[in-house]
């Protein structure tokens, strides 16, 4: 059998999921549709780790239009790793019906802490050479065979429970006010562009001389270098506490400025209540965080902002108020 | 040809841990980096 692998996935940050079922009868699964990966897994009734035991499993033998691979697959996310198996079967998104969809199916999730999450797994809307050993993400599935009527999908996030969506093959202007700005996918693999610069209170502070950054639905904050997060977290007046997050005084929230990304010399803005989150027990939460690399990822704090429009066929984003 | 799918927004798991007050042991048992994620990606420098 053949070993594919997955870009490591952090579950940490995650916080926008729909519902999709695979199989017939359908099996039902909480998703995370995330923009920073390319495949499609859920847990497998096999699987016995304590992960597993509070989530949905996909029990192959129940669906009548279940086929195996004899594929194995390894995909190591956050604090743990998954190993199992890849199989084929109908996944139905909404209404659309994507029929022999390859899918990982796990059946070891020894990471202790996914047990806590409330999504069973991940529907990858990468590009598809993201993809564990040259499976065909369900996106471009869907597009395949035709089912959709533009080669891509939009994105709006609320800030609240509910409201939330994402749009295959079309783009809905109930969902956002002005104009739309077109900016060029850079690589082809996740959703990733150039960015400018980033400015707070006139200053350009980071990103100077231009950066890459990733847009990604499955990450819910701002992250970037240490240099540039906190230069940012200097200028609102942020603290870093012992655990790496930085806190600020609630009460300031209304006095911090906007921080500005600039992409393809257009602005956006996010204001400060949109990067801080409050917590019943403590003090607010900034929402911009430190990675190891030079990349920016714009997550949901970003694209709850700006409706995000993902074009396949022209390879490019497209960014709109909210 | 134009599909709506409704998404929730649910507590992240960093919420949840903190909430149980299990966020400090993550963090010290574990290196988070988001970057992790996209090991393909390019970068200009």
């Amino acid at each position: 059998t053949e070993v594919a692998t997955e870009p490591l996935l952090n579950t940490l940050d995650m916080e926008y999921y729909g519902n999709i079922s695979i199989g017939t009868p359908p099996q039902d699964f909480t998703v995370v549709f995330d923009t920073g990966s390319s495949n499609l897994w859920v847990p497998s009734v096999s699987c016995t780790s304590l992960a597993c035991q509070n989530h949905q499993t996909f029990n192959p033998s129940q669906s009548s239009t279940y086929k195996s691979t004899g594929q194995n697959l390894s995909i190591q996310y956050g604090t743990g790793d998954m190993a199992g198996i890849v199989g084929s079967d109908t996944v139905t998104v909404a209404s659309l019906v994507d029929t022999n969809q390859l899918f990982g199916l796990s059946i070891t999730e020894p990471g202790q802490f996914f047990v806590h999450v409330k999504f069973d797994g991940i529907l990858g809307l990468g590009y598809p050479n993201l993809a564990a050993d040259g499976i065909t993400p369900v996106f471009d599935n869907l597009v395949n065979e035709s089912l959709l009527e533009e080669n891509l999908f939009s994105v709006y996030l609320s800030r609240e429970t509910t409201g939330s969506v994402v749009i295959f093959g079309g783009i809905d202007e109930s969902y956002f006010t002005g104009s739309i700005n077109w900016i060029s996918v850079s690589y082809q693999g996740y959703w990733q562009i150039s960015m400018d610069s980033i400015i707070v209170n006139g200053q350009e502070i980071a990103c100077s001389g231009g950066c890459q950054a990733i847009i990604d639905t499955g990450t819910s904050l701002v992250a970037g270098p240490p240099s540039g997060i906190n230069t940012i977290h200097s200028a609102v007046g942020a603290r870093q506490d012992t655990y790496g997050e930085y806190h600020m005084n609630c009460s300031s929230i209304s006095a911090m400025p906007d921080v500005i990304f600039v992409i393809d010399g257009v602005q956006y803005p996010v204001s400060a209540l949109a990067y801080t989150e409050q917590n019943d027990q403590g003090p607010c939460i900034s929402s911009f965080q430190n990675t190891s690399g030079d990349l920016w990822i714009l997550g949901d704090v970003f694209i709850r902002v700006y409706y995000s429009i993902f074009d396949r066929a022209n390879n490019r984003i497209g960014l709109a108020k909210a | 040809g134009v599909t709506k799918l409704p998404l929730e927004r649910g507590k992240k798991l960093r919420e949840v841990l903190r909430e149980k007050g299990l966020l400090h042991r993550f963090f010290q048992h574990h290196r988070y980096d988001i970057a992790t994620k996209f090991p393909h990606a390019f970068s200009d420098r």
